[in-house]
């Protein structure tokens, strides 16, 4: 089978990182996805506060711990505004 | 508390079942739904009224996909389940993915559980940053048989209704915090090059090359061991860890319990006064395991599986500066690690002797 490159796995994960964060903590993406490279960038401020809640040390980048704490099944948030 | 602070008007309400899931019988269902409000209903003023006509306050739906309130699910695993803040209409009503597989045990995700704390969203309540909380939005694998609201999920509900009416005002488990000095371990083992610290229903696991130290349910990894573990250690040639509770033991192989366990500690040549066993290790030097009862000890031989002769023996004769009861031990580097109360003992095996005084927490980085 093809080997799964590094950049593969790193696109998975981001893919993963946007769905995890648009859906809990309302990140907003215009569909461009160089935005997320810049530390200060919307995307590493969400995961920052992700990583805040769940203790985990606050880089804003996607490491692996935080990656493996997107991938455990939860609890979702109803989009009670927008339903209402 | 969710934003905002919703709540219902009134303290009786009532719900209905407007679906079933077709992994579980519906009596099962229905008995993990009621067992679900109870949990809250225990610790408030609340009451939960099952109606099977009309409209109700919560309304229970099994759904999959796009199910038409903007929040549509995600297939299997992931998104298990959402519940809406009380209010009218939609509000307070708690929908179950069914693209998961549901279950009244632990073969597939708990439904009584996860419907425990869908319901806490509906009585207003939001996520928890307490990983042992029920609010806390990971789903966890707690013993659903022997389950008790903690204490923080306690506070929040009777901060939006207050207490119950009920004379016993009941108290839940808190989560220990990692850098408390006050931590006494049930038990200490390394596994494989990590060391895990095992209290109550968690432990804390510490790898080499991670700085800090991360906390997990004890059925999150080995569901079929109980929580409360007394004492533990690993047999590396065997590769296997052993789990004492009470008079029995449990053998696992990683993730797997052996088959044939648990068994009785008095398999292993133990009288009958030894009740439980408060901390045990393997010294690899020896090939002999020392298992900690009171103030005593005894050494078990691993290669002719038989407890060795003239034992049991004073721990305060043969450790020296180890006086007190023993709760933890585990072996590093040539040294043993006695945790006995709120201190650590760094004990040398080749000079016989205690070289430091540590803080029981000073392996998780604090």
């Amino acid at each position: 089978f093809p080997a799964v490159t590094e950049a593969n796995i790193m696109e998975r994960n981001m893919q993963l990182a946007e769905t995890y964060l648009k859906r809990y903590y309302d990140l907003e993406t215009d569909g461009k996805h160089f935005m997320r490279r810049t530390s200060s960038s919307p995307f590493s401020e969400k995961i920052r506060q992700m990583q805040e809640f769940f203790g985990l040390k606050v880089t804003g980048k996607l490491d692996s711990e935080t990656v493996r704490v997107m991938q455990q099944p939860r609890c979702g948030v109803p989009d009670v505004a927008s339903y209402s | 508390i969710t934003p905002g602070r919703p709540v219902w008007d009134n303290t009786d309400l009532t719900y209905r079942i407007l679906n079933y899931t077709p992994d579980m019988a519906q009596a099962d269902v229905d008995r993990a739904i009621e067992k679900a409000f109870k949990v809250w209903s225990d610790v408030t003023p609340l009451k939960f009224t099952r109606i099977y006509d009309g409209p109700s306050d919560i309304e229970i739906a099994f759904e999959t996909g796009d199910h038409g309130d903007n929040s549509p699910f995600d297939g299997p695993d992931g998104l298990l389940a959402h519940a809406f803040q009380p209010g009218k209409g939609i509000g307070g009503d708690t929908h179950f993915d069914d693209d998961e597989k549901w279950s009244k045990g632990t073969n597939g995700y708990n439904l009584f559980l996860v419907a425990a704390h869908e319901f806490g969203h509906s009585l207003g309540l939001s996520h928890s940053d307490d990983p042992g909380a029920l609010m806390f939005p990971n789903y966890s694998n707690d013993d659903p048989n022997t389950f008790h609201l903690p204490q923080d999920d306690i506070n929040a509900i009777q901060d939006l209704y207050g207490p119950t009416t009920n004379a016993v005002k009941p108290t839940g488990p808190t989560t220990p915090t990692i850098c408390d000095s006050k931590i006494i371990f049930d038990a200490i083992i390394t596994l494989r090059g990590e060391i895990m610290f095992f209290t109550d229903r968690f432990f804390w696991r510490k790898h080499p090359q991670t700085p800090q130290a991360e906390l997990n349910f004890i059925k999150s990894f080995w569901s079929s061991l109980p929580t409360g573990i007394e004492a533990a250690y690993e047999n590396p040639e065997t590769d296997q860890i052993l789990f004492f509770k009470g008079s029995k033991y449990w053998a696992l192989s990683g993730y797997e319990v052996l088959y044939g366990y648990p068994k009785s500690i008095y398999q292993l040549g133990f009288p009958k006064t030894v009740k439980k066993i408060d901390a045990a290790v393997y010294i690899e030097e020896t090939q002999k395991t020392y298992f900690f009862v009171g103030d005593k000890y005894w050494s078990y031989d691993e290669e002719r599986k038989v407890l060795d002769k003239d034992f049991p023996r004073e721990i305060a004769e043969d450790f020296p500066g180890i006086t007190q009861k023993v709760h933890a031990v585990f072996q590093k580097n040539g040294f043993l690690y006695f945790f006995s109360g709120q201190r650590q003992y760094e004990f040398s095996i080749t000079s016989k002797k205690v070289m430091r005084l540590m803080k029981n927490n000073s392996w998780l980085g604090c």
